[in-house]
């Protein structure tokens, strides 16, 4: 389970905008 | 130049490019039970950046079905109930079959993006939260 939710944080951070 | 929070304003998609601008708008989906909107949206933009070739495909599929798992599945859900019905039987048929294209998700991203441009996004710059940051 954790390892999902891990990957799933992952996915969602690497949609993020790096810079301001 | 125009501050960030004005022009957080213009567009969805000027809040959703701003580090801040994110922070904000998720403490205040946090605070009406909706954060799952905006993670999910990340989630399907992430995914689809993933590009499908033979070393990623095992991390693609376990990943799609951790999406659609915590997301879709759950007919309760926030994000599950704003998605057609058609639009979750493909993608549950895409994840059984294993056949999972990048572009999976981008039906339910767009549904959920309405609903966000809709409510959410109007709302917030309404909220409490925002003015206050402005």
């Amino acid at each position: 389970i954790d390892s999902e939710d891990d990957l799933l944080q992952e996915c969602i951070s690497s949609a993020m905008p790096k810079k301001k | 130049p125009t501050p960030p929070y004005l022009r957080w304003a213009g567009s969805l998609h000027s809040l959703l490019d701003d580090q801040d601008g994110i922070h904000l708008f998720r403490t205040f989906l946090k605070q009406e039970g909706c954060a799952d909107l905006l993670d999910f949206w990340f989630a399907c933009s992430g995914f689809r950046k993933l590009e499908p070739c033979e070393s990623n495909e095992e991390k693609r599929l376990k990943l799609a079905k951790a999406i659609y798992k915590k997301y879709v599945l759950d007919g309760q859900g926030i994000v599950s109930r704003q998605i057609k019905p058609a639009t979750k039987s493909f993608i549950k048929d895409c994840v059984l079959k294993q056949l999972i294209d990048p572009a999976v998700f981008d039906q339910a991203q767009t549904e959920i993006q309405s609903t966000i441009e809709e409510n959410s996004y109007p709302l917030f710059l309404k909220s409490d939260i925002y003015l206050e940051y402005t």
